[in-house]
């Protein structure tokens, strides 16, 4: 009952081991490695992607997972626009004040 | 040479009768602000600085060695502790105890005569200044071991400011209130870090810190010209800094949101408070919010501008 | 250096900084704005 629950855990600690020094690296090559269809290894990355416990993303066409943060530049974006709406609702709040 | 009188590298001396006098007279017992001024060597800001620097965001600490001169504290050299996140324990360098008396042993029995007069840490981006157990832990050696110096770095600021982020620092005795408030640089304090900078602001003063150099300190560094040229020209604060700089922004923003609370709250804003009828008027917060946006804005626009300067020396043709 | 590649993240940075600066001024003008209004309506308080 249990064997596949295992197995994807073992898979996934070895798989993680695994990339770590990459930053781009091929799924045929995973696979070949962990012994395990490229279909599964897609599978275990796509779940890994979503628990956030890896960023990056899949490259489908051509078979290649790209790690790195897509966002980092997003949290200065992010920032900059928390400030704007800031700004944008205290000077409503100054205009409201004139009597 | 190094030891006649008119030698410049005379500082670098000890003198143990000298010591032995100040530790004698005992001066700062009576005078709360005796020490006014720091005299750091170069080699202990470079050690001090590139330990802060290394831990990144997790705050270290260190000891200082050096020795007094009248009211000047002279930090000579500075060693690093084996411990880390100091601003979240109460004691940290209880886990160091151990190391800090061998060190100072194997120290004295090497031929290094001089005392440990304070203690270094760093704040990784929230400025330099003392927390509520950063004043503890001052007051506790002050009481202790004096003369003793506290020292925070702030890693962060250095690089995103190009200047090394430093305060010394001395507490008052407990319940001792000084007669006029002391004169301090402003700087920009974190929404989350505010209240612990406020409520202990009072309890301690900084002092004036100049640095000093040897010959072969000044040889060394001439040396090393070509090599910090290639370092500058190749690095860029403001994509090295974009973290910090992410979370400043954040940061303003969240004090944005506080002022504009507070502002919809009163009819009058700041002009019709008590603080009017103080002798010098405070500042609104709105006021500093301004200032730390414009601090911020400077450090990138002088990021940007090394870049186009350098965009324009080594990619332009040559006409 | 001369790639497309550069001039694009180049640019970007010139422009993000340029944002900030446009946003930082914004900031400086409501604070001017904000002791306006508090003077004004210290004079021509209704009450």
């Amino acid at each position: 009952n249990y064997i596949e629950d295992l197995l994807r855990n073992i898979r996934t600690q070895v798989l993680l081991k695994l990339i770590k020094p990459y930053t781009r690296i091929r799924i045929p090559f995973i696979s070949k490695e962990l012994n395990v269809p490229e279909k599964d290894v897609e599978q275990l990355l796509v779940s890994l992607i979503l628990d956030n416990k890896i960023q990056g993303h899949i490259d489908q066409v051509n078979k290649l997972l790209e790690r790195g943060d897509r966002s980092k530049g997003m949290r200065k974006y992010t920032a900059i626009d928390k400030w704007n709406t800031q700004l944008k609702s205290l000077h409503q709040t100054i205009s409201n004040r004139v009597c | 040479a190094s030891s006649a009188a008119n030698s410049p590298d005379r500082i670098y001396c000890y003198d143990e009768a000298a010591n032995a006098r100040t530790q004698q007279e005992k001066a700062w017992t009576t005078d709360p602000h005796y020490f006014k001024k720091v005299k750091i060597s170069a080699l202990a800001l470079l050690k001090m600085v590139v330990h802060s620097r290394s831990g990144g965001t997790i705050e270290v600490m260190g000891l200082m060695q050096g020795k007094t001169d009248g009211d000047t504290i002279i930090v000579m050299d500075a060693f690093a502790l084996p411990v880390e996140g100091t601003e979240t324990r109460v004691n940290a360098q209880a886990d160091a105890y151990e190391y800090m008396v061998e060190y100072s042993t194997i120290n004295k029995q090497v031929g290094r005569l001089e005392n440990v007069v304070g203690w270094y840490h760093s704040h990784p981006g929230y400025g330099c200044w003392l927390s509520g157990i950063d004043v503890s832990t001052q007051m506790l050696n002050q009481q202790f071991q004096e003369p003793f110096l506290a020292v925070v770095i702030d890693p962060t600021r250095t690089v995103s400011a190009g200047k090394v982020e430093i305060g010394a620092f001395r507490t008052y005795p407990q319940g001792y209130k000084p007669s006029d408030e002391p004169v301090s640089e402003y700087q920009t304090i974190p929404l989350n870090k505010i209240e612990d900078f406020g409520v202990h602001c009072k309890q301690y003063y900084a002092l004036d810190i100049t640095y000093f150099k040897s010959a072969l300190d000044s040889h060394l560094l001439d040396l090393l010209w070509n090599k910090y040229w290639v370092n500058t020209l190749s690095s860029s604060p403001i994509l090295a800094s974009r973290d910090y700089v992410a979370g400043q922004i954040f940061d303003l923003a969240d004090k944005l949101e506080q002022a504009e609370n507070q502002m919809a709250s009163s009819r009058y804003g700041s002009y019709m408070s008590s603080s009017q009828r103080k002798k010098e008027p405070e500042e609104s917060q709105l006021t500093k919010i301004t200032r730390d946006s414009s601090k911020i804005t400077a450090e990138q626009v002088h990021g940007l501008m090394s870049q186009v300067i350098k965009d324009i020396l080594f990619n332009s043709k040559p006409v | 250096i001369e790639s497309e590649k550069f001039q694009d993240e180049f640019l970007m940075e010139f422009n993000d900084t340029l944002l900030m600066t446009y946003l930082a001024m914004f900031t400086n003008c409501t604070g001017t704005m904000n002791d306006v209004v508090e003077k004004f309506n210290i004079a021509y308080d209704r009450h």
